[in-house]
Formats: structure tokens, C-alpha cells, sequence
């Protein structure tokens, strides 16, 4: 077993088993492992060493996900950079939500509404999924939660309009943050995908430079796909962070791994339930903890 | 693809004489990469291969001329035998009426594709009522609400304060109405919530359904084994529906669920719209698992 005795063949083979159940892949499993041995090699790992050697070869992996990003996306958590309410910079700060059907944007962005609002800053979510059952009316409920204003259309409406009206009345009125709901689609889907696109451009008639974050939310269930996921959105986006969901689950939500060594997009909340204050900002020693679990 | 590689690797192999059955072993490693990538369980994955594995040397694959054809065959064959045999009509109760209970994890594809149950059998003549006893989700009633307009039936809903007891008088209703059919949709659920677990095992208690289909989603990775185990072990699930494989999401998650719980899968959602609902076929599924 894992941390018993010395590092060998056999526990090695043990560990690729852990790392590809948590759906971290086989490829990144392995490029995992084959630094362990390397490692080994040096000197010898036996019993805990061998887990702490586990920890921080995915503690390192993590960390070169997110260097040498040319948008440098912890300008959020830099306090130098962080928005004084009452600053009133002349445009409000954009964030888009994106990602495939059920993955948890709408829940996400209620969550992330509250969080901020609760910080003091002036929030309104927009809602620019007009296309399935009742989505408007859900996120209308999110608002309500979180104490929120919110932008909505009719049912049918063109999602690009609701973009348009949620950003003119954002700059308008002084909110400081906007988030934007948009609808489930897959990234198989080109029309959907060129949709995308073109809320962007709307997005930019009224505040250039938007969205300033884009934040792409992957269901913590979701296996290898989460690859083609990131890939394919990250070609009509410029995706900033990730948001992992359902991790409250027994999922471990390794496939962020090979997201993150591939495209080199970091994960930025992590979502542990249906409630409201159940978003924690992501943190590495999560993930590391989750797949030991 | 598989055929290719499989081709590449053993004729690299043939070159230096005939064939050993650790050559074989070394192909199915190959085999096993794939069906990793395609998100079969680890496990599932393994005992798959060795049964294929046993199987090839039985039939004399070491003696073959074509041995890459003959071991896809056999993988082809082994998975087509797993997925389950072709499609079985759902079961129907002796009495109206029938009961389907939809349940799964959250975000699914539960209260889409009950609309799309409905619909369907709706079209072979049947008259479904649907019933929403999710009353947790916000907006999730005036969801199915929704749906059922667009597939032009109705639905029970807001007649209790409780799932179980919306549960309870939808079933009531469909009896003396005389709807053949009754489709609940529930909410998700972790399978690892024990209050809410048990919340479903009287939901089903209460309505005694025909079937209890599993609606699993098509992405999922290594931990569809352990949601489709717990909901088996905790609920008895009769079927299972796979959503959203009208992506390129590979399906490997569907063999772990059919391995693990011995249950076929009725069918797979392949879209948002109500009649994107397909039967399911084991050789199309194995063929895109296989990639
Ligand atoms: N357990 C758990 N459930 C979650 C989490 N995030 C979202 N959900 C649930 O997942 C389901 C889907 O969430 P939504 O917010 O509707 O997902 P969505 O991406 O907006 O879905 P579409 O708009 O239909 O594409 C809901 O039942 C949520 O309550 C989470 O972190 N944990
Ligand atoms: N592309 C595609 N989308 C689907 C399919 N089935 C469902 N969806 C979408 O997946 C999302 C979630 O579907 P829901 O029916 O709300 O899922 P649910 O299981 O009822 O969700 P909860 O009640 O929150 O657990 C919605 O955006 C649906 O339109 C499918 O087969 N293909
Ligand atoms: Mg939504
Ligand atoms: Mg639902």
C-alpha cells in the first residue's frame, strides 16, 4: 500500500491507479509517476515520504498551470489590486460564466453574487440565458438570495440584446460588478460556440474592455471531456479561471490537471453545494487533499 | 484508431516471429490507455481486459495470420456483450398506472429528459402524465411546468409541500384519471447524502415504479461507478438513460455503470430539444468507447 514501506514498481502501480481514478488521466498519471520515480532515484522515498513526494509533485504541477499566463488573473486576490468601493472606475468589472449544459453556472453565479455583494460592492447579474425552460426565472431567484439587481429578457429574446441592456444599465447606474449568465451548450456545437463570440462583441460596444474575467465551469464529475471542454471554448473565449463544481460529491476533479498543464488555465472557485455559501475560493492543497482522500 | 494501432503494433511484433502471449498482453495495455481516455472506470477496465485477454489466447490469436483483426473482434464482441443485449421495451405495470421514476446527481439531464420520456411514448400512443417533486431547485417545477407544455402534457405539480407527498397524490391522480402512464421527475441528489437517499427510497416505496431509470451523464469520469453503485444499492435502479452524448464526450462512464449495476441502458439523450431521446444501441456506443 501507498506509504507503507519503500517506493517500488508495484506501489507505483498503485499510485497510477489513485491518480486515474480521480481522473487526472493517464497521460498527466503517468508524467506524475515518472517524476516520483526520478525523485526515487535521488534517494530513496519510504513510507510517508513517499505521500509527501506525491503532494508536492502536484503541488508544483499546480503551479506551473498558472505560470507564465500572459492575463495575469491574481491581480484579483493581489491586494494592491483590489477595488476600493467609492474608487468608481469609470466602467464596471465583467465577468462571463460559460461551460457545458448542468455543469452549475447559474448556482455558481448566484453564489458569486453573493459573496461580493457581501463585500460591499454593487452587483447585478445579467441574465443571457433566454433559451432553456425557466432559466431566467431560476437566476431570478439566485438575485432574490443574494440581494442582487438583475437583467433579464423576455424568454426568446436574443441573448446578445440582454448583453447589451445588462451592460448599459451596469455603466448607468455605477455597479461595480456584473456577471453573466449565459446558457448550457456543448462545445461540439458551432452555432452555440459562434454565439459565444458574439456576446463578446457585444459585451465590447459598451465597456471595451469586457469581460475581464471569463470563467469556465466544469462539472467536478466530468472525465477526460473536460479536456475537449476547455479546448474547444477557449477557442471562441480567452477562458481566465475555472470554476469546479459538485465537489461535495465523492468526484475529485483531477481532470483539472491535464486542463491546467494543456492550456494553462487555473482554477480559480471551487463549488462544495447547492447553497449560497458553498463556493470557496480554490486553494491547491484542496485538490491535493481531495484526491487522497 | 483502434484498428490501426492494434495493426501497427502487432505487425512490429510479427517481424521478430510468432506471436507470445506476453505480446498480447503488451497490445491490451495498448487497448486499456484507449479505454481510460474514454473514462471506463480503472477497474471496470481491467476485468474487462482480462477477460478479453483469456479469450484471445483460448481462441489461438498467437496463431493467427490477422491477429489484430481477431482481438478486435473479440473486444468488439466482449463489449457489445457487456453493454447489454439490443433494446428492451421498458417494463409496463399489471395495473395503471405504470410508475417511471427518474433520479440521478445534480445537473443530469433528469427533468429534460422526462419531458423527453413523455413525449416519447406519447408518440407510441401511450398517455403520460409527468409529476415534479422537485421542490428544492429553484424555478425546477416552473422548468418541468414548461417542458410538459411543449410536449403537450400535463403536469401535477404544487399540490403538496413535500416530494413524497407530491409523489403520492400525482399517482392518485393518474388512477383515477385514468392516465396509463406516470413519469416523476425528482432532484438531484449526492449519492452520499444519507437524508436525501432515504427521502428517494420512499418516494419509491410510495409509488412502486416500474422502472427506476438512472439518468446518468455522458461526461462523466471515474466516479460514475460510484454514484450509479450507491443509487443500485441504495434504491434498486432498473435502467439507465445517458444525457448530453450528442457531444464527443466518449461514453466510457456507460460501461462502468452497466458493469456495476447489471442494468441495461434504455436509452441516450442526444440534444436539449423534447425528441432528442434515442433507443440504445450497444454496437454504436462500443464503437465510439473504442474511439
Ligand atoms: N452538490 C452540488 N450541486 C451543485 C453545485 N453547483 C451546482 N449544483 C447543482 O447542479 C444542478 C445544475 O446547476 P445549474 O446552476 O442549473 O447548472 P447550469 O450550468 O446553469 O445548467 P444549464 O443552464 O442548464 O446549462 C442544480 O441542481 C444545482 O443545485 C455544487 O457545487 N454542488
Ligand atoms: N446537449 C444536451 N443537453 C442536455 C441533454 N439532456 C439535458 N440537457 C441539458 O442539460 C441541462 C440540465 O438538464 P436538466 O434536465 O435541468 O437536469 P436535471 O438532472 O433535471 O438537473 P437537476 O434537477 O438540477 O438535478 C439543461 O441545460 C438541459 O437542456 C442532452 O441529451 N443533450
Ligand atoms: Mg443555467
Ligand atoms: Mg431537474
Amino acid at each position: 500500500a501507498v506509504g507503507a514501506g519503500k517506493l517500488d514498481e508495484d506501489v507505483l502501480e498503485e499510485i497510477e491507479e489513485i491518480l486515474i481514478t480521480a481522473d487526472l488521466g493517464v497521460e498527466t498519471s503517468m508524467e506524475l509517476c515518472e517524476r516520483l520515480r526520478k525523485r526515487s532515484q535521488v534517494k530513496t522515498l519510504v513510507g510517508d515520504e513517499v505521500l509527501i513526494a506525491i503532494q508536492e509533485i502536484l503541488e508544483d504541477m499546480l503551479e506551473e498551470n498558472t505560470s507564465g499566463r500572459p492575463v495575469d488573473t491574481d491581480e484579483e486576490d493581489d491586494p494592491e489590486n483590489e477595488r476600493e468601493i467609492g474608487d468608481s472606475p469609470a466602467t464596471p468589472h465583467v465577468t462571463f460564466i460559460i461551460g457545458v449544459n448542468g455543469s452549475g453556472k447559474t448556482t455558481s453565479i448566484g453564489k458569486l453574487a453573493n459573496y461580493y455583494s457581501r463585500q460591499g460592492e454593487k452587483v447585478l447579474i445579467v441574465a443571457a440565458d433566454t433559451f432553456r425552460s425557466a432559466a431566467v426565472e431560476q437566476l431570478s431567484v439566485w438575485a432574490e438570495r443574494a440581494d442582487v439587481e438583475i437583467t433579464r429578457g423576455v424568454t426568446g429574446a436574443d441573448p446578445g440584446a440582454v448583453v447589451f441592456d445588462g451592460l448599459q444599465s451596469a455603466v448607468s447606474r455605477g455597479i461595480d460588478r456584473v456577471f453573466v449568465d449565459t446558457a448550457g451548450r456543448l462545445h461540439t456545437n458551432v452555432n452555440l460556440m459562434r454565439e459565444l463570440e458574439k456576446l463578446d462583441r457585444v459585451a465590447k460596444k459598451i465597456v471595451p474592455d469586457a469581460p475581464h474575467e471569463v470563467y469556465l465551469v466544469i462539472d467536478g464529475t466530468t472525465g477526460q471531456n473536460g479536456i475537449s471542454q476547455a479546448k474547444r471554448f477557449m477557442e471562441s473565449l480567452p477562458i481566465t479561471g475555472l470554476i469546479v463544481t459538485k465537489l461535495d460529491g465523492t468526484a475529485k476533479g483531477g481532470v483539472i490537471l491535464p486542463i491546467g498543464r494543456e492550456l494553462k488555465i487555473p482554477v480559480k472557485w471551487i463549488g462544495l453545494g447547492e447553497g449560497m455559501e458553498d463556493l470557496v475560493p480554490y486553494a491547491p492543497e484542496f485538490v491535493v487533499r481531495a484526491i487522497f482522500a | 484508431e483502434l484498428t490501426e494501432k492494434l495493426d501497427g503494433f502487432f505487425s512490429k511484433l510479427k517481424g521478430r516471429g510468432k506471436l507470445t502471449e506476453q505480446d498480447v498482453k503488451a497490445a491490451l495495455r495498448e487497448v486499456r490507455r484507449i479505454l481510460l481516455e474514454a473514462d471506463v472506470n480503472f477497474r471496470v477496465a481491467k476485468e474487462f481486459l482480462k477477460k478479453v485477454e483469456e479469450r484471445a489466447i483460448g481462441e489461438e490469436v498467437l496463431k493467427s495470420i490477422t491477429p489484430a483483426q481477431q482481438v478486435i473482434k473479440i473486444i468488439h464482441d466482449e463489449l457489445i456483450e457487456l453493454l447489454g443485449d439490443n433494446w428492451t421495451q421498458l417494463k409496463r405495470s399489471k395495473e395503471p398506472p405504470t410508475v417511471y421514476l427518474m433520479v440521478g446527481l445534480q445537473g443530469s439531464g433528469k427533468t429534460t429528459t422526462t419531458g423527453k420520456l413523455g413525449n416519447y411514448l406519447k408518440k407510441r400512443g401511450m398517455r403520460p402524465l409527468l409529476a415534479a417533486c422537485d421542490l428544492q431547485r429553484p424555478a425546477a417545477i416552473d422548468q418541468l411546468e414548461r417542458v410538459g407544455e411543449q410536449v403537450g402534457l400535463q403536469v401535477v405539480s404544487r399540490v403538496a409541500d413535500t416530494p413524497l407527498e407530491v409523489a403520492r397524490l400525482a399517482k392518485k391522480r393518474a388512477r383515477s384519471e385514468g392516465w396509463d402512464t406516470l413519469i416523476v421527475d425528482t432532484a438531484g441528489r449526492l449519492h452520499v447524502d444519507d437524508a436525501l437517499m432515504e427521502e428517494l427510497a420512499q418516494i419509491k416505496e410510495e409509488l412502486h415504479p416500474a422502472e427506476v431509470l438512472f439518468v446518468a451523464d455522458g461526461m462523466t469520469g471515474q466516479d460514475a461507478v460510484n454514484s450509479a453503485q450507491a443509487f443500485s444499492e441504495r434504491l434498486g435502479i432498473t435502467g439507465v438513460v445517458l444525457t448530453k452524448m450528442d457531444g464527443d464526450a466518449r461514453g466510457g462512464a456507460a460501461l462502468s455503470i452497466r458493469h456495476v449495476t447489471g442494468q441495461p441502458i434504455r436509452f441516450t439523450g442526444m440534444g436539449e430539444k423534447l425528441d432528442a431521446l434515442e433507443e440504445f444501441h450497444p454496437s454504436r456506443l462500443a464503437d465510439r468507447i473504442l474511439g
